[in-house]
């Protein structure tokens, strides 16, 4: 069962996919595993749904793993699954989010990708859909969404890592997420988990002028990190994805904010300096304990500042 | 099942404008692996170099003075110990 699943390790797509059945069979009162739709490969794609009742609530999305090969983010989000599951009754402030409000975790984002990086490419990132006239695969999936799509920070070539696809949310995987938020209407907050580098961004990528709640989310990230630091010092800064790092269009946190979702957000977690995407095992708990104080944080703010 | 013995993770210093312009010349070249995006002075660029390419990389950043450490010496064992790991693991739930 869930207390004896080893958080300290990476698992493959069918180990991840059975804890979340024995974690929703702990919590069956709290949480429920939604088919979001199919991969490319047909593949389930499941978010988890934590939530204490009420129609449509105000919500907040975290997604992990869309990048595939950023296998630390896939782990963490195993262990935020059941740090959320077992804090609910047990911590003031997690009891009280989610007396008000629905979260929808989603482990892994893209599982075709996943699922190549255990078999065949363990540096693969992208979907893994075909592109016509071309002898490569995939679509970067995080420059697929329609926010300054094809722009700056995005290459034309299905060869490169950051192909953006033949058309704004081509990839089914892109599209299932668009979906279920559109369809939804009510959340509040979304926050993509990425790694490395150890930063917490909000949008825009696309270009570099200032959002119009710019300062606000400038403020909450601080914040964030301030709480993420203090357990390890593992050091972060904060700032908009193209001030930041660099121009990047079709990204979906600049998708999310410009559909409305004020408190959009994206990590990138840690490395140490050493390892990049081949982060050891035993630092995937302590990644996990860390984030989770900054996304919690991050998840207060969004209760007590409705709108 | 790809293989990636003997490429290294460079971590790149760019220290001027200059480097900055050269090494978005190198990202055109797809051979190369950008596990960083972004090119600036603030922050370093790590880049997976495949065996083959290494010397002419290395020696690319050196004739143009741009500085950069190995940060990941061979990809492929860090993958063989990730690998050895999660199979004992699985050994051990089992």
């Amino acid at each position: 069962n869930a207390k004896i699943f080893d958080f300290a390790a990476y698992h493959d797509l069918d180990t991840i996919y059975s804890f979340m059945d024995t974690l929703v069979a702990s919590h069956p009162n709290l949480i429920s595993k939604i088919n979001i739709g199919n991969s490319y490969e047909n593949r389930p794609m499941y978010a988890l749904k934590f939530s204490t009742g009420g129609e449509n609530r105000p919500a907040i999305w975290i997604d992990a793993g869309i990048h595939a090969r950023e296998w630390v983010t896939q782990a963490s989000a195993v262990w935020i699954a059941n740090k959320m599951a077992s804090d609910y009754g047990v911590d003031p402030s997690v009891t009280s989010l989610l007396g008000q409000m629905d979260v929808y975790l989603m482990i892994v984002t893209n599982p075709d990708g996943y699922s190549f990086t255990h078999t065949d490419n363990r540096m693969w990132r992208k979907t893994r859909s075909v592109n016509p006239g071309s002898s490569c695969r995939g679509t970067d999936p995080n420059r697929n969404w329609d926010a300054g799509f094809g722009g700056p920070g995005a290459s034309k070539n299905p060869c490169s890592d950051s192909y953006h696809g033949p058309y704004a949310h081509s990839e089914v995987e892109v599209k299932n997420v668009v979906d279920l938020i559109k369809g939804h209407g009510n959340f509040k907050s979304f926050i993509s988990i990425h790694s490395y580098s150890q930063l917490l961004m909000y949008p825009y990528g696309y270009t570099c002028t200032n959002i119009p709640d710019q300062s606000e989310l400038h403020a909450v990230g601080t914040a964030a990190i301030k709480e993420l630091m203090s357990l390890y010092n593992t050091k972060y800064q904060v700032g908009s994805i193209c001030k930041i790092i660099y121009q990047a269009s079709g990204g979906s946190i600049d998708w999310t904010y410009n559909i409305g979702i004020k408190y959009s957000f994206a990590f990138e977690l840690r490395d140490t300096g050493l390892y990049g995407f081949l982060l050891p095992a035993n630092q995937i708990i302590p990644t996990a304990e860390e984030t989770w104080l900054g996304l919690k944080n991050i998840m207060e703010y969004v209760r007590d500042h409705p709108y | 099942k790809e293989l990636f013995n003997g490429d290294q993770v460079l971590r790149i210093h760019a220290e001027s404008e200059d480097h900055i312009h050269i090494l978005k010349e190198l990202d055109e070249d797809s051979g190369l692996d950008f596990w960083t995006h972004g090119f600036s002075t603030e922050r370093p660029v790590d880049v997976r170099v495949p065996h083959a390419s290494l010397y002419a990389v290395k020696d690319f950043l050196k004739e143009n003075n741009i500085p950069f450490t190995v940060m990941i010496n061979n990809v492929q064992d860090l993958l063989d110990e990730q690998k050895a790991e999660m199979v004992s693991n699985a050994e051990t739930e089992r």
